[in-house]
């Protein structure tokens, strides 16, 4: 279900956490490459949604959220323990 | 597997449970594990022993928070557990979040701890995440049966990869406690005394084998409700999900959003501002937020106001202007006031006398883009709120673009 507004930010918190930990994500890291990253976690949130077979958006949708909600192992799942 | 595929070099792997959870016996952890390395040992040349001192390849302990390592727990739920890659000091370490509460049942109070340590040791054998739905090495946890449980061909590739298939002597198991199969219980089950909603007399059966097709002419609702600016429809079991975020109905089943409901509800209403949806069912009513069911749930419609003698409610809305909720009950209705939380002096009233031109039961009842929708049957009424008065009448599947 989508979240209450007022829980969005707090939502948004959660997701760049879960990001951090399982995805490699690192708020502020762009590429030289890149002209414009004006979204940095969207790129993330893609792969998350491609590894769990989602409907890959980009965006932080329900079903995204519900599925970074669910208890799992804290291994990060695109990179290996440093 | 790990980038660059670090995987033991040796077939001997010791282990050492260094604590246990007081969630369970001693005796139920050291099978659980024992369980779960002999799955990895049945398709590999691998042998496990446990060791009782000093330093063992995997070390298997229990801690909350902060444990020594860069990889804090963080309470109940989120992250159950975690694992090292095979390499010296905290490589092939496998921890487990206290702050879970871990069981040898399949259960939704609980995380199965023999699953959780198939996972990890998994990982402790080199294994990395799998995206294949089902493999064990996927990184959600998802319960289900242990009785006779076998490891998928996912994992099986990954554990084979590494390390190759068993050795034809190797069929016999080589953990310390042969692997025994624990006695499932579901929490019904382990109550003794069966509350009054699961009371098999007290149960109204589903009102729908086989869910109908959207566009039938003839497809009727048990119960309408908004949840967060989406629609649920309800009948029996399943459920029409219309929501702003996806151009198609979603067609879901009670049970994915609430496992423990019982389907074939009579009414459903939101109180959006407290984002509280009330589901009743016979004379029992449930409030959920999201997916979360409240605590205190369920409770006798008794305690909403209503007399003995009313035992079910056939619709309910919800006026957010007003803060009142109308119960719709055989040809009459009530008015709540959920501010003082009670019934409103005057009422039951006839249907009729207010709602011109219903003159019928209502079986379902929403409130929608500022208008009452009453549905019986087949039909559905669109009524002004204020003046109460029946703007137009439509089909029940009118929502789903038939």
């Amino acid at each position: 279900f989508p979240v209450v507004p007022e829980k969005e930010k707090e939502e948004m918190q959660f997701a760049k956490k879960y990001l951090e930990n399982f995805y490699d994500f690192k708020e502020g890291k762009s590429s030289l490459f890149k002209a414009k990253d004006l979204n940095p976690m969207s790129d993330k949130i893609r792969e998350m949604q491609s590894f769990f077979g989602l409907e890959v958006t980009g965006e932080l949708n329900h079903k995204t959220l519900d599925m970074m909600k669910k208890p799992r192992c804290g291994i990060p799942d695109i990179r290996s323990y440093s | 597997t790990f980038p660059l595929s670090p995987r033991w070099k040796k077939e001997d792997v010791t282990y050492r449970i260094l604590n246990y959870t007081p969630d369970m016996l001693q005796a139920d952890v050291e099978e659980a594990i024992a369980r779960a390395f002999q799955l990895w040992s049945s398709v590999t040349p691998l042998r496990f022993t446990r060791v009782y001192s000093g330093q063992a390849d995997i070390m298997i302990s229990f801690s909350s928070g902060f444990h020594g390592d860069f990889y804090s727990f963080d309470g109940p739920g989120g992250t159950l557990a975690h694992a090292y890659p095979p390499g010296s000091g905290i490589g092939g370490d496998a921890h487990f979040d206290e702050d879970e509460n871990w069981t040898k049942f399949t259960t939704s109070n609980g995380y199965n701890l023999f699953l959780v340590a198939a996972h990890e040791l998994g990982h402790s054998l080199g294994l990395g995440h799998s995206n294949v739905f089902g493999a064990l090495m996927y990184p959600i946890y998802m319960a289900r049966d242990t009785r006779d449980y076998k490891l998928p061909q996912d994992d099986i590739d990954g554990i084979q990869a590494l390390y190759g298939h068993p050795k034809e002597s190797a069929a016999l198991p080589t953990t310390a406690f042969p692997p025994q199969e624990p006695t499932e219980m579901t929490p019904a089950e382990a109550t003794t005394e069966m509350p009054p909603w699961e009371e098999p007399t007290k149960t109204t059966p589903s009102k729908t084998p086989v869910r109908p097709r959207d566009c039938d002419p003839h497809l009727s609702f048990d119960a309408v409700t908004t949840l967060r600016g989406e629609t649920l429809f309800f009948k029996g079991s399943y459920v029409w999900r219309l929501s702003p975020y996806f151009s198609e109905i979603e067609h879901d089943t009670i049970s994915s959003f609430w496992p423990s409901l019982v389907a074939g509800f009579d009414a459903a209403y939101e109180v959006d501002k407290r984002d509280r949806v009330l589901f009743f069912k016979d004379n029992h009513y449930w409030a959920v937020s999201g997916y979360n069911i409240e605590q205190g749930f369920p409770q006798p419609i008794q305690n909403l106001g209503f007399p003995t003698s009313v035992r079910k409610i056939d619709a309910a809305v919800h006026d957010e202007n007003t803060k009142k909720t109308y119960f719709f009950v055989g040809n009459k209705y009530w008015s709540f006031n959920e501010n003082t939380q009670s019934m409103e002096r005057g009422y039951p009233r006839k249907i009729a006398a207010d709602f011109q031109g219903i003159g019928h039961t209502v079986d379902a009842a929403l409130q929608k883009n500022g208008l009452f929708y009453f549905f019986h049957g087949a039909n559905q009424y669109e009524v002004d709120i204020k003046s109460k008065k029946i703007i137009r009448m439509m089909r029940s599947n009118s929502w789903f673009n038939c």
